[in-house]
Order: C-alpha cells, then structure tokens, then sequence
C-alpha cells in the first residue's frame, strides 16, 4: 500500500535530505511523525533577518 | 516490455537488396557458416530436440536474437580485487568483485540482444578496486559479437588482450569470455515456465487445470477450451490433475512452435506476428528479463565511465540504480531493494515476505502490462486479493504471525506495539496493529507550519511532479487529475510537490496526518490491486497510482493550503479504513486510517 502527498505548489519545503534520496532514485525509510518540511511561510519567516540583533549605523 | 525491440529476421533474405549488401550485417551474413552449425547438431552434443541449448549462429536467419555474453575470467598481471563491465549500445553491466588475486574468476553472463542495425560491438572493461583506490579502469577491450559468433572454431571460449586505456595502450592481461545464442526452443521452455508460475501460488512447482485454464483466459487467449485440456491432458500422464512445471512447460513450449497460443506478450501487451516466430520468441524473452532481473551480471549503467565511481557500484551491489530512462532494468531486481535509513543513516536492505514476494512476482510478471491485456487479470488480481483477505481474517491465520514477526524480526520491534502477541486473533488484526502511545513523537507537534511524515515507509519525495515523472514514476500515464480523479479538481495541486509513502508488508500499517486541517472530502475510487513495488512505479507500462483502488482526501491547511492525501491500495492489501471523516479537524500526527488485507 501506498500514500501519495500532493501539496500545492510552493507550499513546502520538503527536508534536503528526502529530496536529495530521492533524486537518486533511493528511497527513504522514515517514521510516522517524523519531519517532512516547513510550511514555505516558516522559511520566509526564518529568512528575516532578526531584528534584536540590528542596530542602526 | 520491449516494445521497440523490433527485429527483423526476414532480412536473411536481403541479398539481392543494395543497402542491405552494403550493410556491415550482410556482409556478416556472407560468412555465416551453416556447415559448422550442421556439425555440430550431427555430433549429438543436442538437448534431445536437435538443438544445443546454446549455440552458435548457425545460419543466415539466425543472425538476430539473443547473445549470452559469458564473462570467465582474467589474467591479470598483478593481484587485485577485480571487476568487470560490459558495455553494450546504452548500458552497461558489471560482475561482482573477485577475490584479491591474478587471476579473478566471474562466470557472469549477460543476455544482450542483437538486432539488424543494432548495436553488436561489446566493450569489456576491467576495473581494480579496493579500499584505498577507487575503482580504477585497468584494462578494456572490444569484442564484434557477429563476427565472433560466425567464427569456424569449436571452442566458444576466446581469450582476448586487455589493452591500458594510456597510451600506448600496453598489453595489462587477458580476458576469456564465451557467447553463444540462446537456443530458441529452450527460451521458449523457459519463459511458458515462467508463465505458468504465476499461478503456481503455493510454490510446490504443480499446477491444477483451473489454476493453467484461468492463466490462459487471463491473458486474453483466444484458444478453445478444448486446446486447453487437451494440453493439460498430454501432460498430466497419471491423471492425477496436477502436472509439474516443467512437463506442462515443455509440452507448451512444443505446441508454441506449431500454433502459437499467445497472440500478444503478457508482458508489455504488444500484439504478436504470428509469422514471426523468432522476433516473438526476442521480444517475450527480453520482456521477461527486463522484469524478474533474472540475470547474474547487475545493470543500470549508461557508461563505463560512470559505472567507474565507487559510490555508484555500491549502491548498485544492492540498490537499483535507476537512471534516466533505463529505471526497469535496474529497478527490476525484485527481491533487491535498498532502502536510506533516516534514523540510522545507512543504507538497509529491505526483507520481503515469502507469501509477498510470490505475490509481488505473480502480479509483476504479468502485470507490467496489464492496460493492455484482458480484464480477466484485473479480475484475478482483485480475486486473490480477497481470497486472502478473507482467509487472514480467519483465526487459523494467526498461527502465520509468529513465523511473520520471525521473517521480519529485524523489522519489526514488539516492544512497540500496543498489545500482546496473544491479544492478535487474526493475521489481519496483528497486521493493523496499533503501537503504543508515544513510540512514534510527532516531530514539533505544536508548530502546524512543519509537516510530518504520514506513515512508517519507504519515502520518496519531489519538489515538482516533473521531478517526480523524470526520477521514479514512469507510467507513462501518470498524471495529477489521472491520480486524484474526475470528482476533484486537480488545478491546486498542478506542479505541486509530491511525497510517496510506500509501506512494506512488515510495516506499521496505520496512516497519520502529516498536517494539521479540515478534512474537506474523501473520494472513494475503484480501480485494481497492482502491486506498489518500485519495479511496477518505475515501468513505463504500470500505471498504479492511476490506476489502483484509492480514496482521495482533501485536507485544507491553514500553512500548506489544500493537501491531496492519496490512499492507495494494493495486491492483497486492498482494504482501506478511515477513521476520520469528511468535515472533521484534524491534528498533524494524528491516526488517519489503516490498510489491511482484503480487496
């Protein structure tokens, strides 16, 4: 038996490490739970720069 | 299947033809030498028909077929561990490494298919490898397979130099090979064996004349029932209504030669010349090799060059390295698949079932065409699949699950599991099993913007679906729509991401969900068991993601946006359960459903 996930589009980033398994055709062996990816909204969220640590010139 | 392997053998007659006499082919068929071939067959060295079992060419219509490259051994002129490929058109094939010594020895063949305008030129490449070097090429050499196989010498066995691939191209050792042609009666004994073994579901090696008759109207012949018993008659001599594989396999392969009884190969579906026995007999061959991975030597390699990275053969000794475009061959080791382990960070061999891996092979022999072939397959698939739902839902079948948790012990870890061995009453309840509350931590369960894995499984995940088509899925009509239905409308999800979570037997066999959100539907869609195994994803001629059972859910996610949740069924486990509806809030990690056996 199989589950197919199908997001839409820009709507994940899936961990590097499954995609790169995968871009050799190798399969993962994973376990419930375990993480996926980030929601591309968390990403843009952590790409900001972090504000505490800023100070003006 | 080997659709565009297409040989013409009516070109023996082609002498009288202008491009055909200035073809290298021709001139070859010049040289054939029949009396040799005559000879040989006059010697008795025969296997009871006539024929050798492997021969070589022997005259001007054989020229076509199937070669068996056999790599012996070497002589080297230092001690090594040894390697050898052998490329041939696109691919390449390479033995197992030899002991550290001067002399390796292989004894590695490989079926390779000579066809008109075809590739026939072998490059033999011999590598060293060890743990301080990577495998370096040491020595090649090339081999015309016409020209050899025409040659008037008694012996099939030819040494030929190694030449360093440095200038000046020094003499580094000698390589013996042999080759032959596979004698077509034999080929075609083998593959009615393979044939009639789908059915034989116990694997005593007999089989019922039901279990031959439903074969035969599964793959669409048209023969009369008649022919049938009468076949099965001629071979079951004591009457008993079992007769072993190999009798009805001979006796088939017998009456192949004098009226053909399969109009179209099982395998890929494409229609059968009658007239063209020799092409018919190269294209079911190949297309059975191409599907059981039957052969000794490994593939999946486009170029030497590329077969010399380390890492590539290591992968290769077990996985099935699929490259571009010859993915079947490679993935078509069956019973070889490697898995990453996330956890362990370590390449893992997967084990199969016994049962499964009859299963697997039962579907998969006859399955990689199966668009194309009677519907009385799809029957039969769906036939079995209930058969043993029912019967792993009986209480004997629960005698089967200590032997089950033996054969997967590595696998399968009890102190998991919710209940004891004794609280199982079936095989289809231990299957289903549930596993204790918090052996499976939900990964950030408070941050619904990080999504999880759905299922204990073999996970294979794309940024794109052309990702997707271009690295593993390889029917030919895979689409989104085609995979989600008529009744949803596939437009969000168009060049989405997508995440295959396949479950081998042994696994934990309930569903989570990998976000958190609203259940806004659940489609049911009917459709056949095919098995799920890589080799049937990775063929161009399986379509089971569009074309199994499945329920379709849409989860709508405030972080991801909608997310198709596809829950595919398979050979014998067919049965899928949800345990949430449409219209409920779900939490990431929470228990979706479950499969279990049945159709």
């Amino acid at each position: 038996s199989t589950v197919i996930c199908v997001f839409e589009k820009d709507s994940i980033q899936i961990d590097e490490d499954l995609l790169a398994n995968s871009s050799r055709s190798l399969e993962t062996l994973v376990r419930v739970g375990t993480k996926l990816g980030l929601s591309t909204r968390k990403v843009s969220q952590t790409d900001l720069p972090d504000v505490r640590r800023c100070a003006l010139d | 299947g080997n659709g565009n392997s297409k040989i013409d053998s009516s070109s023996s007659s082609s002498s009288s033809d202008p491009d055909a006499e200035e073809s290298r082919i021709a001139r070859f068929k010049d040289r054939v030498h029949l009396r040799r071939f005559l000879r040989r067959r006059r010697k008795g060295t025969t296997n009871g028909r006539g024929f050798h079992s492997h021969t070589k060419l022997g005259s001007v219509e054989d020229f076509a077929g199937i070669a068996i490259l056999t790599l012996i051994r070497a002589r080297m002129n230092f001690k090594d561990k040894w390697l050898a490929c052998v490329s041939f058109g696109e691919q390449t094939f390479r033995t197992g490494i030899s002991d550290h010594t001067k002399e390796p020895a292989w004894n590695s063949e490989k079926k390779l298919l000579l066809e008109k305008d075809g590739p026939h030129i072998a490059r033999i490449s011999v590598f060293e490898t060890n743990r301080i070097s990577r495998n370096n090429l040491v020595g090649y050499c090339e081999i015309d397979l016409l020209e050899f196989l025409s040659q008037d010498s008694d012996s099939d066995t030819e040494e030929l130099e190694l030449l360093d691939p440095s200038p000046p191209n020094a003499v580094v050792g000698k390589i013996s090979l042999s080759c032959s042609v596979e004698d077509p009666i034999e080929t075609e004994k083998r593959f009615a064996k393979r044939i009639l073994s789908i059915v034989d579901y116990n694997e005593d090696g007999e089989l019922s004349f039901p279990e031959f008759s439903d074969l035969i109207d599964a793959f669409g012949n048209q023969v009369a029932a008649s022919k049938k018993e009468e076949l099965f008659k001629a071979a079951d001599k004591n009457g008993d209504g079992v007769v072993t594989l190999d009798e009805l396999a001979a006796l088939l392969a017998a009456q192949q030669e004098k009226e053909p009884l399969m109009n179209c190969c099982p395998v890929c579906g494409e229609a059968l010349e009658v007239s063209d026995k020799l092409n018919n007999m190269i294209h079911l061959t190949l297309c059975f090799d191409e599907g059981t991975g039957n052969q000794v030597m490994t593939g999946g390699f486009l170029t030497d060059k590329q077969a010399a990275y380390g890492w590539m053969f290591k992968l290769s000794e077990w996985a099935h390295f699929s490259s571009y475009d010859v993915g079947l061959n490679s993935g078509s080791s069956a019973s070889h698949i490697v898995v990453y382990d996330r956890q362990k960070k370590r390449l893992v061999e997967e084990i199969i079932d016994g049962k499964i891996v009859l299963s697997m092979r039962a579907i998969y022999q006859s399955k990689v065409g199966l668009t194309l072939m009677d519907k009385g397959v799809k029957e039969l698939l769906h036939s079995i699949s209930e058969k043993q739902g029912k019967r792993m839902d009986s209480v004997e079948s629960a005698k089967d699950i200590p032997h089950f948790i033996e054969s997967f012990k590595d696998q399968i870890n009890m102190n998991e599991v919710k209940h004891p061995l004794e609280y199982f009453k079936t095989f289809n309840e231990f299957f289903i099993r549930e596993l204790k509350p918090g052996v499976r931590p939900i990964a950030h369960v408070e941050c619904d913007d990080v999504a999880v894995c759905a299922a204990d499984c073999r996970l294979m995940a794309f940024k794109s679906i052309d990702d997707s088509l271009r690295l593993w899925i390889k029917g030919r009509k895979f689409s989104v729509q085609g995979l989600l239905g008529q009744d949803i409308s596939a437009r969000a999800f168009m060049d989405g991401s997508l995440v295959i979570f396949r479950l081998a037997p042994q696994d934990y066999h309930r569903f989570h969900f990998p976000v958190s959100g609203f259940i806004e539907q659940i489609v049911d869609i009917p459709g056949c068991l095919y098995t799920v195994n890589p080799i049937a994803v990775n063929s161009k001629y399986c379509n089971v993601f569009t074309e199994n059972k499945r329920s379709v859910s849409i989860i709508s996610s405030s972080d991801f946006g909608k997310v198709a949740f596809v829950a595919i069924g398979a050979t014998m486990v067919g049965s899928i359960t949800f345990r949430k509806g449409k219209g409920d809030y779900v939490k990431k990690g929470e228990e979706f459903g479950y499969f279990s056996f049945g159709g």
